[in-house]
């Protein structure tokens, strides 16, 4: 895990 | 954004707000599982905490918004305004049965081990799920209106789409969520034998049976 991904969709 | 994802975001709106106006306009909730709507309010709000965390475009935290407000208005009308015509006898799954299991999935497969991360798989993980007490009701009634189908439809409309939408972001972006690509196949294959009873019975007079 390299940090908290960013979660663009709904 | 791609068309997929679009059309496929639209069509869960569209199956959000048909039900919501099935409720409202025919002043019961008869053949809806309230359990599964709960499932959904907490799929939203667990997944959208990242509201109070990130910005990510106008339309997102605007449709986000929306989903969570109709998710909530629809468990409100199921189980307060018009709780006398919800027919809990026949919304017997257990939902315990899916939100342990996929509670500890979601500890253990994640993409990083935080909060927000590990609420935003678990809410991936349950709404693959989370329409499984509504298939039950279904089949244990052996009927659905057809309005209750075409909102059943548009749901699923909306993960197969999300599938075109995965394949065309890893050809064109290069983009890969294993998580929700998974959970999104499982969540499309459960919809496959309502989606064969709903285009050969052409939408019409039901007699359900899964």
């Amino acid at each position: 895990a390299e940090g908290e991904p960013l979660h663009d969709e709904l | 954004m791609n068309i997929f994802r679009l059309i496929g975001d639209l069509s869960h709106l569209a199956a959000i707000i048909i039900l919501l106006l099935k409720i409202w306009k025919s002043r019961s909730c008869a053949g809806i599982s309230g359990k599964s709507q709960i499932l959904f309010a907490i799929v939203f709000t667990t997944r959208y905490l990242d509201l109070l965390t990130s910005f990510i475009s106008l339309y997102n935290t605007c449709m986000k918004v929306i989903y969570i407000g109709c998710a909530y208005a629809t468990v409100y009308l199921i189980y307060m305004k018009f709780r006398a015509t919800y027919d809990g006898n026949h919304d017997s799954f257990r939902v315990e049965f899916l939100v342990v299991p996929v509670g500890g999935l979601a500890v253990l497969i994640n993409h990083d081990f935080s909060f927000l991360e590990i609420l935003w798989t678990f809410s991936i993980y349950l709404e693959s799920v989370a329409i499984l007490p509504q298939l039950f009701m279904i089949s244990k009634t052996g009927e659905a209106e057809t309005i209750t189908t075409h909102y059943l439809f548009c749901l699923g409309l909306y993960r197969a789409l999300y599938l075109f939408n995965w394949i065309w972001r890893f050809y064109f972006e290069g983009f890969f969520d294993m998580i929700a690509i998974v959970a999104g196949v499982v969540q499309t294959v459960l919809y496959c034998d309502f989606f064969y009873l709903y285009v050969t019975k052409d939408g019409k007079g039901y007699r359900f049976s899964i």
